[in-house]
């Protein structure tokens, strides 16, 4: 909707429902552009972008921060979000460009770096579109004190933008070294992980994701009662519910690991289940659960699966499950989710896959890539 | 692809197209299982919805998909939780396909700590910028793999984690480029099965004069995170 009252014939930023200006202010939600002397915006904007979403993920939007670096122009930063996210007046609605002089001075000081790298300025930046400063439409100049870098930049202690991720990154990049200053963790307001120099934020201690070295940032972060169990994110879930193929951890991790092909022939089958490792019992067992099992655990198709007797003198120590005879009544189930506990023959199960999954081979015609005769 | 070749009908049977709305073709993706794809958390930035994509498989030509090209609504998209868009780090999803077919051939995903060696040689494929063009034809390019260091001394400007795995050459004359995100970086082995170690992520500005590697989402590291992600949406019913 470029004119104030519009027909909303199709455009899919108009009102449908009536024919009334549909250009709006919004405030500045990206982030390049958060320090700038107004703080409302509409678009499309004068790079064609629809949305903030759209010019955050646009070539500019990584293209104008890096060039800042070379400090081709004090004001590029400046003049990249007027394009980026245009003020937007909240009394008229419209847009205010920048003068034509700021578009030119940009243009004529920063153009010819990008031609070292083979690049050109974004063409839809044609400075003619800008009006002239001082004429009778107003347009957008630097005012003192305009901040040069964006808040996605480092500002060095000489005045130079460099981009934040360089920040104790250990390689020298302001003029004046200033971005390799202060790096303890502390000073940054980041947690040092114990025993190494690696700093984090402290939104990633127990979130569930090893950072630090020794995984310290995952450890002693719950405190579960001695019938739970400690999820992936550290909540603290009743052992009774474990592995009885439900969701309790908000992560789900609960369930995780559940089945296994575990002994010292590493092909029995056992579940983990209420906490407490239990051997799968060959009573009523057949082909169709051998297949469930292997697809769960992520192997190829079963070839064949025997049932292995147990220790002599073990029968009584091992823990027994077997299959609910109605297991396939309830598709989509883990295997966990479908067994009882009892066993009648004491005998386990021990599928054999011989064919790993079916991955990773190409149609046999053509010669082969790595022997074209040259 | 930059300094890729038309690659032969077929060849590579576990890539596929993610598409959405009038755009076609947005980004390269990777079929892992029956009805799992893998491709990069970045191509869904400003378009999260899963039904804004469909996902094209057993294509060759983009502008003629053939008999053989599958084509397959999103039934969910699971961007890694870690994903951080100023650094690339964590670039990477996992899709779910709305059905699945019997004619798939996907790739092998690595075992844990399996990582190609560097200085060895793999293979990347797209439909993006050949640096002049957009092709219609899938291309395929044979890529070095480079150590995180070396690596690391192209990129001054940004960040190698581990999450990242390098491949190319000093003078960027095979690379990967614009479209071809999410698409694989696959190694055969001896037994001639071909396994995914890398996605498509980012790398110097591929038609411009910046020279160096592209850089790949590591797909070793994200193994345990996927096989958890394909376990808990098949058999953990909410």
């Amino acid at each position: 909707c470029i004119s104030t009252s519009c027909q909303c014939v199709s455009s899919s930023s108009c009102d449908s429902r009536n024919n009334n200006s549909c250009t709006r202010c919004e405030p500045i939600s990206l982030e390049l552009c958060m320090n700038l002397p107004y703080n409302l915006t509409s678009f499309p904007n004068f790079l064609g972008h629809q949305s903030q979403r759209e010019s955050s993920v646009s070539w500019e939007s990584s293209l104008f921060p890096a060039l800042v670096q070379t400090g081709c122009y004090q004001y590029l930063m400046f003049y990249a979000c007027t394009l980026l996210v245009p003020k937007c007046d909240p009394v008229s609605l419209q847009r205010v460009p920048p003068c034509r002089s700021l578009c030119r001075h940009a243009k004529e000081k920063c153009e010819s770096v990008l031609g070292i790298v083979g690049l050109q300025w974004p063409e839809d930046s044609d400075c003619g579109q800008f009006p002239e400063d001082g004429g009778n439409s107003t347009c957008l100049l630097p005012e003192e004190g305009v901040d040069e870098c964006s808040p996605s930049h480092f500002k060095c202690r000489s005045g130079r933008c460099v981009l934040s991720t360089k920040r104790c990154d250990g390689h020298l990049d302001c003029d004046d070294h200033s971005d390799e200053d202060d790096c303890g963790c502390s000073e940054r307001a980041l947690w040092e992980c114990p025993g190494s120099k690696v700093c984090i934020k402290a939104s990633m201690i127990c979130d569930g994701f090893p950072d630090c070295p020794l995984l310290v940032d995952e450890a002693n972060c719950s405190v579960c009662s001695d019938n739970e169990l400690s999820c992936n994110n550290h909540q603290c879930v009743h052992r009774t519910l474990w592995c009885d193929g439900k969701k309790h951890c908000s992560d789900s991790s609960d369930e995780w690991n559940c089945v296994s092909l575990s002994d010292q022939s590493g092909s029995v089958l056992t579940v983990f289940r209420t906490a407490a490792e239990y051997q799968v019992c060959a009573d009523e067992w057949n082909h169709e659960l051998s297949r469930l099992t292997c697809s769960q655990l992520g192997l190829g198709v079963p070839s064949s699966v025997s049932m292995v007797t147990d220790q002599p003198g073990a029968p009584g120590r091992r823990r027994w499950l077997h299959v609910h005879p109605e297991w396939n009544l309830r598709n989509g189930s883990a295997l966990q989710d479908v067994i009882l506990v009892c066993c009648l023959s004491y005998y386990g199960v021990s599928p054999t896959v011989v064919s790993p999954s079916d991955c990773g081979r190409r149609a046999a015609v053509g010669v082969h890539p790595h022997r074209k005769k040259r | 692809i930059l300094g890729g070749r038309v690659s032969r009908r077929g060849a590579w049977p576990w890539q596929c197209s993610l598409q959405s709305g009038q755009s076609g073709h947005v980004c390269g993706c990777v079929l892992i299982a029956r009805r799992w794809v893998l491709t990069v958390a970045h191509c869904f930035e400003g378009r999260e919805s899963a039904d804004l994509w469909k996902v094209v498989l057993g294509l060759s030509n983009l502008d003629h998909p053939g008999v053989h090209s599958q084509s397959r609504g999103v039934r969910s998209i699971i961007v890694h939780p870690r994903y951080n868009r100023a650094v690339v780090d964590y670039d990477i999803s996992v899709v779910q396909l709305d059905s699945e077919t019997p004619f798939v051939r996907p790739v092998c995903l690595p075992q844990l700590g399996q990582l190609p060696s560097p200085d060895s040689y793999c293979y990347i494929t797209g439909w993006g910028h050949m640096g002049n063009r957009m092709p219609f034809k899938l291309q395929e390019g044979e890529v070095r793999i480079i150590s995180l260091s070396q690596c690391q001394s192209y990129f001054d400007m940004k960040t190698i984690t581990p999450r990242m795995l390098c491949a190319g050459y000093d003078a960027g004359t095979v690379d990967s480029c614009m479209g071809d995100s999410g698409g694989p970086l696959v190694c055969e082995d001896d037994g001639g099965h071909w396994t995914l170690f890398g996605l498509t992520s980012w790398g110097s500005v591929c038609f411009s004069k910046v020279l160096g590697p592209g850089v790949y989402s590591n797909v070793t590291h994200f193994t345990p995170w996927i096989q958890q992600q394909i376990y808990v949406h098949t058999y953990l019913s909410d």
